[in-house]
């Protein structure tokens, strides 16, 4: 389940550069 | 404030032809390969409907890639892992226990 909280940090962090 | 147009979302409801208001509501749905070029906020019409399918799941291993199969039987297994690669790409989703499990990052 680490992986999830990881996996969303990393999705969160594409989902902003691709909105900036 | 999404619009709401899952088509089968409630399950497995089969949609009953009225016999007068058959032809204007589901004359939209016919083409599909021809409207699936069509742009939603940047999302084609078929990477739109997936991700309201990863959306509308709420588990915390989010949906897997068996049910959008499943529920997306008008679509190859090849254009559904497109799908999700783009979207995991973009940043809308992301993979939860595994490369089959997938959840919305924007559905707090």
């Amino acid at each position: 389940l680490e992986r999830i909280s990881k996996n969303k940090k990393a999705a969160l962090e594409r989902l902003a550069a691709n909105q900036a | 404030s999404k619009p709401q147009n899952t088509m089968g979302g409630g399950g497995g409801m089969s949609v009953m032809p009225t016999s007068h208001t058959s032809m204007s509501s589901m004359g939209s749905t016919g083409s599909y390969s021809a409207a699936s070029m069509m742009l939603v906020n940047g999302l084609s019409a078929n990477q739109n409907q997936v991700l309201s399918l990863i959306k509308s799941c709420h588990e915390p291993q989010g949906i897997s890639m068996q049910d959008l199969k499943q529920k997306l039987s008008g679509m190859s297994v090849t254009v559904i892992r497109q799908i999700v690669d783009f979207l995991s790409n973009e940043g809308h989703i992301f993979s939860t226990i595994d490369e089959d499990h997938f959840r919305s990052t924007d559905n707090e």
